[in-house]
């Protein structure tokens, strides 16, 4: 069983540990305040209050013996994220996932040995722009080196079109991965079905090809 | 043209502005603090410092005539977030989304009439997961009602295997909707194909069933 070892039980860190627990891996989690690490202990294998720039309680938890460790400190604390996080690669964390809340805050966390940074605010901002300009995308997220894969609602003016005619990937460079109709999830959809009103297309393209899509049927 | 205004420019709020600014979406950005205001008349069309509680400068800026309003301050105030979403609801903004800070902010921010709620470190906090409890799955997100969309470096024991001796559909309940081979994106991939290492699979699956697969083969 794998074994985590989150420390700052914010909305990011305590939603991961929610749900690490729920995919079978044993989670210590840790928190300076008392109350997060209560609620925390639903969820989590051990939850435990401590001040993470300790180095002997951050000794005492075995970042060495994780497979795992994420400091999700976030940006009320910048230098106890950068301490917390140079303390677990001195231990010799084997793999460390660090928090930034800047690009510069970034930079500093990768020096100091963070071996993945994320910063989960700009990147949701980034992915959730493209369902803010348009509405028929309910979803899109990036994959790959330059892939989006999105979930669009069917446009207009594809209704009782097939996919034979709509030459999509000729066309507009898009895949239909999937079609989501009422209940069921059609994964490979046949060139000859007419697509129906309320269909749902789950899309593969190159990024900006499912914007440029909108632009146009929309 | 589609028209935003987005309030608060933290990573968040600053993150959509670029990102909308990017998919040719005219932005007007708000923050009482200039700084930030300054940093984002780099991206958008009109950037403006006031207090977005104050109800004079929030109608100077026209909600009712804006595609989009989005309230992205966050939790270091969350009454100003709750009045300012009030406001934008009584000025009659025809698409409110509001960042709720947890599910109590998120309660309020619904009641008083915004039209879409979002956690954005709640958010990334579930999706980032399985990337944390499986190496070789690179990113997962939800799609429709129960589905999730995978990037996942190909197991070592599907090498030199093709499609329809693994028969994944049927055998693990997953779908391959596109192999990333090198540079190249295989968008139909064809069933007599031997899979090669460091091939990338793009998978489509119901909920769940990718962690399965990797607890199988990791
Ligand atoms: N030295 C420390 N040791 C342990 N936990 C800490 C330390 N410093 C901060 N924390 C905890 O980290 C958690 C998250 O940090 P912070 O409050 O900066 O971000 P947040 O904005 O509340 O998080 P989120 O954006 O994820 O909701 C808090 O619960 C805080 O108590
Ligand atoms: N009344 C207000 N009017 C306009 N802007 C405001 C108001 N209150 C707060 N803001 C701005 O909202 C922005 C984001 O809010 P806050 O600082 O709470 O979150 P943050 O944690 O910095 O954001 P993020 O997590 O996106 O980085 C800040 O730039 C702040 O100046």
């Amino acid at each position: 069983k794998k074994q985590a070892l989150v420390i700052g039980l914010g909305q990011f860190g305590m939603s991961v540990v929610r749900s690490l627990d729920d995919l079978g891996v044993e989670v210590m989690a840790v928190d300076s305040n008392a109350e997060r690490v209560r609620y925390a202990s639903e969820f989590a294998e051990e939850a435990v209050a401590f001040d993470a720039t300790d180095e002997a309680s951050l000794g005492k938890a075995g970042p060495k013996n994780r497979d795992l460790c994420v400091c999700a400190i976030g940006d009320e604390a910048r230098e106890a994220s950068i301490l917390c996080t140079a303390l677990l690669r001195q231990m010799g964390a084997a793999r460390i996932i660090a928090r930034a809340a800047d690009p510069l805050h970034e930079r500093i966390l990768r020096l100091i040995g963070a071996h993945e940074v994320i910063n989960p605010e700009r990147a949701f901002g980034e992915w959730f722009a493209t369902h803010l300009a348009f509405r028929n995308v309910r979803a899109e997220y990036p994959f790959g080196r330059a892939m989006t894969v999105s979930e669009v609602a069917l446009p207009a003016a594809f209704v009782g079109r097939t996919l034979a005619e709509l030459a999509l990937p000729r066309k507009h460079g898009i895949t239909i991965a999937a079609i989501q109709r009422g209940e069921d999830t059609v994964v490979t959809p046949r060139p000859d079905d007419p697509l129906e009103e309320g269909d749902v297309l789950i899309i593969v393209a190159l990024k900006g090809r499912v914007a440029k899509l909108m632009e146009r049927y929309e």
